[in-house]
């Protein structure tokens, strides 16, 4: 554990618990790729299939066990609370294009092949994806209200701490990951353009509307 | 690689 990875787990937290609370409170889901989440769904769940086998540590268990529940708790407050205020028709990305070359990938790029690794591979290529779904949205609908916009900054902020974190452990663990750090690299790269709109717009007081 | 390890991160 260092600060760049603590820093990038509590930002992951921040952020799924920020989409919880934002929906709860509003009681409204408007503006949220539902398949973004059901992509983020498949990621915990594919890879914390090792709660079952392994123990890193408490901290760890802990947090997996937060981010599966989150997951599907905004699942269900998405697609069954608060159904009505899903907004299906702005959330048109076809996820299989997702879905299916993240699955051919992890048979083809995995370290090992077990049914576990292939597993967690694939929820690590997934991940690196899951995203485009709510950004195409964003697109479509010209604007995200700011908590999204907070919501989309510390998720993308939490994979760009990690890389940090990769490096550190390089020089001093020679822990080196490719699998990981390219799906990681790939990931944050995903989220630049919406950076740049943060930090020039939501930063300043304004609403994240699009040209 | 580590693959042989648990993956520590999340």
């Amino acid at each position: 554990m260092n600060i760049f990875r603590l820093s990038g787990d509590l930002s992951h937290l921040l952020a799924i618990l920020l989409l919880l609370v934002k929906i709860w409170k509003t009681r409204s889901c408007a503006g949220i790729s539902g398949k973004s989440q059901i992509l983020f769904a498949i990621v915990y769940t594919t890879r914390y299939l090792d709660l079952f086998t392994s123990f890193v540590s408490v901290y760890n268990s802990f947090m997996k066990v937060v981010f599966l529940t989150a997951s599907y708790g905004t699942l269900y407050l998405m697609f069954f609370k608060f159904k009505p205020t899903y907004d299906h028709n702005h959330d048109s990305f076809r996820i299989l294009y997702l879905i299916i070359p993240s699955l051919v990938l992890s048979f083809i790029i995995v370290h090992v092949y077990t049914v576990m690794e292939i597993l967690w591979t694939y929820s690590i290529y997934l991940e690196a994806v899951a995203i485009m779904p709510q950004l195409f949205m964003v697109s479509r609908t010209g604007e995200a209200e700011t908590i999204t916009s907070h919501y989309l900054f510390a998720l993308g902020s939490y994979r760009a701490l990690y890389i940090l974190n990769w490096i550190y452990r390089y020089y001093t663990e020679d822990f080196l990951d490719m699998i990981v750090i390219i799906a990681g690299i790939v990931q944050t790269i995903l989220y630049c353009d919406f950076f740049y709109l943060y930090i020039t717009k939501v930063l300043k007081g304004k609403r994240l509307s699009l040209p | 690689s580590k693959s042989e390890e648990p993956h520590d991160e999340l």
